[in-house]
């Protein structure tokens, strides 16, 4: 059976979107079938991946509303062993159309499940909220990711996360566990991320990924030209940490 | 009477707690009187001026709820003629809180327009969403600053969030105004940061600050230590960037 993880931290721009899209690609280029279900109504992941949606391609909104399946909706992408489940915009609607719905946590979940016989890793790219959508993707999850960059506010932001992570896992899913903690955006030369490092460590403890992703140049500029970074510069210190954080990840088991 | 802006942009971490807290404070040093209103969630705004905010304290929940008045809520900061709305965790259940009130939108408006005459600017920092917080926020204020990082997916979110704006000037705020859009994080050495400009500004000619915020350590450390950066780092080129934009704005009057 395939692994569902959500990669979800509602600080903003924490590399949660690089994250699954690097780490998909990373994991896929060991021959992992892998599938990236993007749950945010920005739909980074879609053009992260180099892919324009049409208005008429069948995405997760209509999945979330029952009105399709994820086989109608899933997409073969440029990365080989890589699918995608797109975005449209009609997302961003979503939390208001199921306001009243009973079981609105559970849709990804009964959408995803019967996926992970055919996909060995699901990863959910999850928005920068505690919203009915990330709800969504911890209820469909066997494990959350959380990236933290190496950054101030990212540590503020943490026991809200673990809060909202335990109510899930009392009450909507109660197998959740916590892949790992993984920071981001690291650079050797500042105290910040040092302290951040030391801090966050002190608090997750053995949760937290030996990999650590580097701040580099080419990382951010790999989704202008819509290329994973294990392809677009794949010597350099940015795929390799990705590279690194698929090994950790597949080991881990 | 005096001016509400509110910063937004629905892709995370653009630089809206940073541009929130910076520019209300060098706002301030020119000694104009700046009430800082904090409708998102994760509290940074208030983290980042140091103060710690004690359970029972009167926040922008109470406010929302018509549970409290601004006048309970507001609390002074250590940074001379700033003011002070804080957030508590609560606010977080708002948007499912007020799901059926009719005019939910409104609330904000209603408690922050009489503040107008005691107040030279009112800064509203808005969450990394489309939701009903961030349109209180679009509601309530004269006009809306977009910060927008010099990375890719920043571009991409701007069509959505115009949109957006478009829809609050139709209906629930024909008055809304552009402020204007603020280039953030800049990195000089980058190409990505140099296209950005380039797309940004000739997507939205004149209404592109001039000043633009370079990427320093020096902004990303300030939180850390509770001040601002006017504040921390008085002679350096992130401080510098945030009073020549408040020079800009009271400049454009
Ligand atoms: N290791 C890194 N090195 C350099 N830049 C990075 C790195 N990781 C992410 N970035 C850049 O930082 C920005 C934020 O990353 P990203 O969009 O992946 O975060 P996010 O958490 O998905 O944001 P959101 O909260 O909006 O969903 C992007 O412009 C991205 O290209
Ligand atoms: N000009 C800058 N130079 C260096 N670091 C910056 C700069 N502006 C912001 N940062 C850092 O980048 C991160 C994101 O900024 P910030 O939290 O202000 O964004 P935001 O848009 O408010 O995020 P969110 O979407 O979570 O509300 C923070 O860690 C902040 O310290
Ligand atoms: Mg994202
Ligand atoms: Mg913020």
């Amino acid at each position: 059976m395939g692994k569902i993880i959500a990669v979800s931290n509602q600080k903003g721009g924490v590399g949660k979107t690089t994250t699954s899209i690097n780490l998909a690609s990373a994991l896929a280029s060991f021959g992992k079938r892998v599938l990236l279900a993007d749950i945010d109504a920005q739909g980074n992941s879609c053009s992260g991946l180099g892919m324009t949606i049409s208005e008429d391609q069948t995405s997760m909104y209509e999945i979330l509303m029952d009105e399709a399946t994820p086989q109608d909706a899933i997409i073969s992408t440029p990365v080989p062993n890589l699918d995608l489940i797109p975005v449209n915009p009609h997302l961003a609607g979503v939390s208001v159309e199921l306001t009243s719905v009973t079981e609105r946590e559970f849709r990804l979940r009964k959408a995803l499940r019967p996926l992970a016989t055919e996909y060995d890793f699901i990863i959910i790219d999850c928005p920068p909220a505690l919203d009915l959508l990330t709800l969504n993707g911890l209820t469909a999850a066997d494990s959350v990711l959380i990236p933290i960059q190496c950054e101030y506010y990212a540590l503020e932001g943490m026991v809200k996360l673990m809060k909202t992570v335990g109510l899930v896992q009392n009450s909507l899913n109660p197998e959740l566990a916590i892949e790992g903690v993984l920071l981001t955006m690291y650079d050797s030369r500042t105290n910040l991320s040092n302290q951040v490092v030391e801090e966050v460590t002190s608090y997750f403890k053995d949760k937290v990924f030996q990999t650590i992703i580097p701040r580099t140049v080419k990382i951010s500029e790999a989704p202008s030209h819509g290329i994973p970074i294990d392809k677009y510069d794949p010597s350099g210190a940015g795929a390799r940490s990705y590279i690194k954080l698929a090994e950790e990840l597949i080991n881990n088991g």
